[in-house]
């Protein structure tokens, strides 16, 4: 326990973060296929941008399609990012951001446009 | 501003008191309890002061509107947490109540006090969820508290005009309310 007034110093380093490796994504558009994007695609659908494969085992691909490139393009709309379908870097680094874990969009949620 | 499917709230009539308790089992304790009180009292009178809504904590937390905690890892409602940064904390819409915050973060009451890289304001988090408790979804703003993400050894615990828009049109305005003060404080962040 601390008491209170007692600066605390606390040192983490933050490249062991949830999600820093998303940064090997950068650039990737459509039609690119790179190790471990199916990770990337499981954080879209668990937002909301993506709903489940329905291949046979509803496991995603490393590959990036038209469907996830939808999926991008949404997400840029959502955080009011300019629309490019691309994982660019101001689009990456809100990916990587720290956030809420409700969901933006999807079934459960009415945008309401004012 | 967005709400969630079927636009959600509590239903208490016009002079409507939640009550808020903390688990006596699922706590942090690097931060005393007295403060991490003091920073929900805060949370909780920001969105008070704008809705005709009283927001009371009370001991059992059995019987709380709004039950808070912090937890680490899975802790069974299927939305595990995901250790340092990530998701930071999640809550559920109306009536549910449920209000839950990562233990694994490096929770700050005072950014300027806590040297950590990834130290996270545990007020500006506590206002973001107190909105999903209320019925308010993600916003596309970037300023608004309802935005989706938070940079670490940030603030956002004032809330915007977008915020308010959205919850007043759920439950109305605080009588006392006055946009020009939210106006006039927008203005000066801005400015800022």
């Amino acid at each position: 326990r601390f008491t209170p007034g007692q600066v605390t110093v606390i040192t983490t380093d933050d490249h062991n973060a949830t999600w820093h490796g998303f940064t090997r994504f950068k650039d990737a558009e459509k039609g690119s296929r790179v190790s471990g994007m199916s990770e990337l695609k499981k954080y879209f659908q668990r937002f909301g941008y993506l709903s489940i494969p329905d291949n046979q085992n509803c496991s995603f691909t490393d590959v990036f399609d038209a469907q996830f490139e939808s999926a991008v393009v949404l997400y840029q709309k959502k955080f009011g990012l300019p629309v490019t379908g691309k994982l660019d870097s101001d689009t990456l680094s809100e990916i990587m951001s720290p956030r809420c874990g409700v969901s933006d969009t999807g079934p459960k949620v009415r945008a309401t446009k004012h | 501003f967005a709400y969630f499917y079927g636009s959600p709230r509590w239903e208490r009539g016009s002079s409507m008191t939640l009550t808020y308790a903390f688990s006596p089992w699922n706590m942090i304790d690097y931060i005393s309890l007295p403060e991490i009180r003091g920073v929900f009292r805060r949370s909780f009178s920001k969105w008070a002061s704008v809705i005709p809504v009283n927001f009371t904590e009370i001991e059992d937390y059995g019987s709380a509107n709004i039950k808070i905690g912090f937890f680490r890892g899975d802790h069974g409602d299927g939305e595990p947490f995901d250790g340092v940064l990530g998701v930071l904390a999640h809550a559920f819409s109306p009536e549910n109540g449920r209000f839950h915050l990562d233990e694994a973060e490096t929770w700050a009451v005072d950014i300027g006090k806590v040297k950590s890289k990834v130290a996270v304001d545990l007020e500006s988090v506590a206002t973001h969820e107190i909105g999903h408790i209320l019925g308010l979804a993600h916003s596309s703003v970037k300023e608004a508290v309802m935005y989706p993400s938070l940079r670490p050894r940030s603030r956002k615990a004032d809330l915007k005009l977008d915020d308010v828009q959205g919850i007043q049109a759920l439950y109305g305005s605080n009588p006392n309310f006055r946009y020009s003060s939210l106006l006039e404080s927008e203005n000066s962040s801005n400015k800022a």
